[in-house]
């Protein structure tokens, strides 16, 4: 009945609220992934059945800040040894913060060769970052994707393992 | 005629005319000229402010942010209707005790070595 | 997950930041 709901939905709403649809219908589908110890890193998400490619996984939820508020956490986190900053830009304006309220996206590992992808979508107004597959995902792989830091000179080790691994997250 | 800004501003201020409207956090808009040496003074009135909101006044250089308050940087020297403190490179020091809020008058002067 | 993540508090929605007044403020006597 959730697909005849999406159905009827869809048809009254347009395909452009798809996006909408299917970013609720995310809630609803938590099964999905399961937070487990990594080979990457500490922890990381776990796909926690077959995930098929382009499909939208997880949205990446924490606190919309401004760019500068943003740059100052940053300097303020690093003075306090709070490891690797959970900040996402979303634009030249804003970025999420899930350092310290979100979701647990916040937990998925970067890697060089990632099984998924990031996309800034904007439903009803609001830009929201969702994590999509980027090829069909077999039960018990760990979810990555490309954090595409900037380049820095103090370089963050990358340990993602992937044979084209760049070596560096920055 | 020194105006407003029309884009030397922060895109979610809104400017009617010669008056400023902002809200929520902090954001800058900066006159339509500037000055490089000499003394200059401008007057703005202190229309209105919702509780507990304040502003902050003074003078920029062009390198400053538009997406926070004057005084942040080194560029601006701001003053704050909370308790009057003055700001530069964020650091707030008592200048004018008590403040200022709206209904006043406030006037804003700066001397720039004219040979320098 | 939590208990790896000290004092975090989960969002169902991104939360919009109420900015403080001294929000650029590094020292303000």
């Amino acid at each position: 009945d959730m697909r005849m709901l999406q159905r009827r939905l869809l048809t009254s709403l347009g395909d452009t609220n798809n996006d909408f649809f299917k970013i609720n219908m995310l809630k609803a589908r938590k099964k999905m992934i399961k937070f487990a110890r990594s080979r990457i890193h500490g922890y990381g998400l776990y796909a926690m059945e077959t995930i098929a490619q382009d499909e939208m996984i997880i949205e990446y939820i924490g606190q919309k800040i401004r760019s500068l508020v943003a740059d100052e956490r940053e300097k303020a986190y690093e003075r306090r040894g709070i490891g690797s900053s959970y900040l996402f830009r979303i634009d030249e304006h804003s970025v999420i913060d899930a350092t310290k309220r979100g979701n647990f996206a916040r937990f998925i590992n970067h890697s060089c060769q990632p099984n998924c992808y990031a996309k800034v979508l904007t439903i009803e107004g609001e830009k929201r970052i969702v994590i999509y597959s980027r090829s069909i995902i077999n039960k018990g792989e760990e979810i990555t994707y490309d954090y595409k830091f900037p380049i820095e000179d103090d370089k963050i080790d990358c340990l993602c393992g992937a044979k084209a691994c760049r070596g560096y997250l920055n | 005629t020194v105006k407003v800004s029309s884009n030397d501003r922060a895109f979610q201020l809104t400017v009617s005319g010669q008056t400023i409207t902002g809200m929520e956090g902090y954001a800058m808009a900066r006159a339509s000229h500037g000055v490089a040496k000499g003394t200059w003074y401008f007057e703005v009135n202190f229309d209105e402010q919702p509780d507990e909101s304040q502003i902050r006044i003074g003078w920029s250089q062009s390198h400053a942010a538009l997406q926070a308050c004057v005084g942040y940087s080194k560029f601006s020297y701001g003053w704050r209707s909370k308790h009057g403190t003055k700001f530069h490179e964020a650091k707030g020091k008592k200048y004018h005790f008590g403040g200022f809020k709206q209904g006043d008058v406030l006037g804003c002067l700066i001397h720039l070595p004219v040979d320098a | 997950w939590s208990a790896f993540a000290p004092e975090f508090q989960e969002l169902e929605e991104n939360e919009k930041y109420v900015e403080k007044e001294g929000e650029f403020d590094m020292e303000d006597e």
